[in-house]
């Protein structure tokens, strides 16, 4: 429960898509996740994944998780996901 | 919309010229909470099979259909107990924004008899693809699922994305899920219309501020609706939609302050939770000083509710009858109850009013300056947000509390003002199908109709409070001449700003590099439709624009150019553009120079350029803060 408690949901955002034919978002997503939390199983880690328009992911993160992916190459950014409000 | 569209000009059917076959080619990506998609708003008769360059899908799980008006449908929020996963709106909100975009026209509608007229959108005949980010029950929107949004709205080929989504302030464009997700439409091509925010009138509050977003703030328009409440020794008039008819009855009249046995009165004067008691204000009417909790009131057996607001300019719908007034008939109620013995009054059934000072601000839309580029002038463009008439999904109540179902009700909110807008830039679409984002908000944006501050008794923001003006759809199709600004524009932009290598990349996605002269440029030459900079409030200012305007009206065709307005020294070089093509694109430089506008103030003024026959209207504002 307190690992739960120490995870929010960051968006892990990387930019535009590769213009590479064999590039796959979704593989690419789970193996920095993977390389990150030091585990095979993402499960209830990935929360979503970008992968038509533009690159990048949602997950559960620690806040040192965050940290790593966030001083990764391919990664431009990651920035807590907030509640907006219907205006 | 029973009203707003009419307001604006754009006359029903055949009455606006219209370019039915591209209308109907044109798909409105709406991101909000979802669709009520038996609605006759998105019934699909008339309509042949989607556009062949849709590439969505309907997955709006469980009892959820599409048709050839809804032609996609996704689902972005979290799964919970209360409600089983789908794209229906279980909150009203999604399915009164996609309406008034582009629902279809359906004549008789109205709210319990108030409003009546022909609901409409912008587009009837436009397609709607529905993005669901919000769920009920759950608190608020989340930022990864409205970049999922994005991520298939832009792949879908939708024409427009129009979300009444936001926070309560302006955030950094690295943080903002829209700002990213907007720059990736502006780049293929798709314009984005957001809500400017409800946090006004304050300043400040802005909470859409990217220069590639066309952001809305909301006017109140020609249509009020009044709840007039009739006291014992006179009459005063109050605000809201009161579809409950008490027959003219009177009922005596107790303050909030003096109806409970548990709290104190400054809690009870609000009419806070479980302060009323029942024994105290059954069968009669209840004064609140607060419109948030009349219900407290009705739940206590109540039979109705007077209350005030420091935002009486709209009216809200209650789940029994209220009229909320200002504070000034409010106090006059007040002094009546407290100078009479047996004080009584009634609240009456709502009726409208015409307004003839229309459009003004609302006193809720969000206000300018621009907290993260203060050089940018937001919002844009201002359109109608109060009170409006259109499709509701019957699985929400109407207010809280409240025990009806509506297939049609009233909301307020630059929520409602966006997807004016968003109609508006369809239609436009309609017109000019290769136009760009940037040419398409230009073209709204100077030929909107002006607007005056001084009409709103509590807004002094000018330009800060509606942008470019009041949008003009019919006047929109033909600008003259327009601003474009491409991704290049843009990046040059960020560059200026000091956004570099993965900076840069954050917002573009493009791994480009700033060249030294990109980096020296400034925010304020933007090729933006309005031209704003902050300067010191005391020191003496000279600022300079660099414009370029493309030519979109007639092939030979000369400007001169002409500054409305004292309040600035202007100088336009060169005052003069002649044209020997379309497309053909000149620049010039305004020059403004004034004495600094004082602390916390604004001085403005007007560019117009025309050629006899257009008006290219642009804002130049300067302010110190």
């Amino acid at each position: 429960a307190k690992d739960d408690q120490d995870k929010q949901v960051y968006i892990v955002y990387m930019g535009a898509l590769p213009a590479r034919v064999d590039y796959m978002p979704m593989s690419h997503h789970t193996s920095l996740l993977q390389e990150v939390i030091g585990e095979s199983s993402i499960e209830n880690r990935l929360v979503r994944s970008y992968k038509r328009s533009f690159n990048g992911f949602a997950a559960r993160l620690t806040e040192s998780e965050r940290e790593i992916l966030a001083n990764m190459e391919d990664v431009v950014s990651v920035f807590p996901s907030k509640k907006l409000k219907l205006q | 919309t029973t009203m707003s569209w009419d307001f604006m000009g754009l006359k029903e059917g055949k009455r606006a010229k219209r370019n039915p076959s591209i209308e109907s080619n044109t798909i409105i990506g709406v991101i909000d909470s979802g669709i009520y998609p038996e609605s006759e708003s998105f019934s699909d008769k008339g309509f042949g099979p989607p556009p062949k360059k849709w590439k969505g899908v309907c997955e709006g799980g469980t009892n959820f259909s599409c048709n050839n008006k809804l032609i996609g449908a996704r689902s972005y929020t979290p799964k919970t107990n209360e409600f089983p996963h789908s794209a229906r709106d279980n909150m009203g909100h999604g399915t009164h924004t996609a309406s008034t975009a582009a629902g279809n026209a359906v004549k008789d509608v109205s709210f319990y008899g108030l409003g009546n007229g022909t609901a409409r959108g912008g587009v009837p005949a436009a397609r709607i693809a529905v993005y669901k980010v919000c769920e009920a029950g759950f608190e608020g929107c989340t930022g990864d699922g409205i970049l999922s949004a994005y991520d298939d709205a832009i792949a879908d080929n939708v024409d427009l994305i129009t979300i009444s989504i936001g926070g309560d302030t302006g955030q950094p464009f690295e943080v903002d899920p829209t700002a990213i997700g907007a720059f990736h439409a502006m780049a293929k091509g798709i314009l984005t219309l957001n809500s400017a925010g409800n946090s006004g009138p304050e300043s400040s509050t802005v909470s859409s501020i990217a220069p590639w977003i066309f952001t809305v703030a909301a006017s109140n328009t020609n249509r009020g609706f009044v709840t007039k409440v009739v006291l014992g020794d006179g009459k005063t008039v109050g605000r809201s939609v009161n579809s409950f008819d008490l027959k003219g009855t009177k009922y005596p009249l107790v303050y909030g302050e003096s109806a409970t046995r548990s709290c104190d009165a400054d809690s009870a004067r609000f009419c806070s939770p479980g302060c009323l008691d029942s024994k105290l204000v059954k069968g009669k009417i209840v004064l609140c000083d607060s419109a948030e909790h009349p219900d407290e009131a009705q739940a206590m057996g109540a039979i109705a509710s007077i209350t005030k607001s420091s935002k009486a300019d709209f009216a809200t719908i209650f789940s029994f009858s209220v009229s909320v007034l200002s504070e000034d008939d409010y106090n006059t109620v007040l002094s009546y109850m407290n100078s009479t013995k047996n004080p009584k009054a009634a609240v009456l059934k709502s009726g409208t009013t015409f307004k003839q000072t229309a459009p003004v601000i609302a006193s809720y839309s969000s206000r300018g300056p621009n907290t993260i580029i203060p050089d940018i002038l937001k919002p844009d463009i201002t359109a109608p947000g109060s009170e409006i008439l259109a499709a509701y999904s019957p699985d929400a109540p109407p207010s809280k509390s409240d025990t009806r179902h509506v297939k049609y009700s009233l909301l307020t909110g630059t929520s409602m003002s966006c997807p004016h807008v968003a109609g508006v830039a369809a239609y436009l679409k309609t017109f000019h199908p290769r136009w760009s984002p940037s040419m398409i908000q230009s073209a709204i944006m100077t030929t909107a109709w002006p607007m005056n501050a001084s009409a709103s008794p509590i807004n002094e923001m000018d330009e800060f409070a509606y942008g470019a003006g009041h949008v003009d759809p019919i006047s929109a199709i033909h600008p003259g001449l327009v601003y474009e600004a491409n991704k290049s524009d843009h990046i040059a932009f960020l560059c200026g700003l000091n956004y570099t290598g993965k900076n840069l990349k954050l917002i573009s996605g493009d791994s480009v590099s700033c060249t030294k002269e990109q980096t020296k440029s400034l925010p304020r030459n933007l090729n933006y439709p309005s031209m704003t900079a902050q300067v010191s409030a005391t020191k003496p200012f000279k600022v300079a624009f660099r414009r370029t305007v493309t030519n979109v009206g007639m092939s030979n065709s000369t400007y001169k150019a002409k500054v409305v307005g004292t309040k600035l020294k202007a100088k336009v070089v060169p005052g003069v553009l002649s044209f020997k093509s379309l497309h053909e694109k000149k620049s010039f430089t305004v020059t403004v120079s004034g004495k600094g506008p004082g602390a916390e103030k604004l001085v403005s003024t007007h560019l117009i350029w025309s050629d006899g026959f257009h008006s290219v209207r642009s804002p130049i504002v300067v302010y110190a803060s």
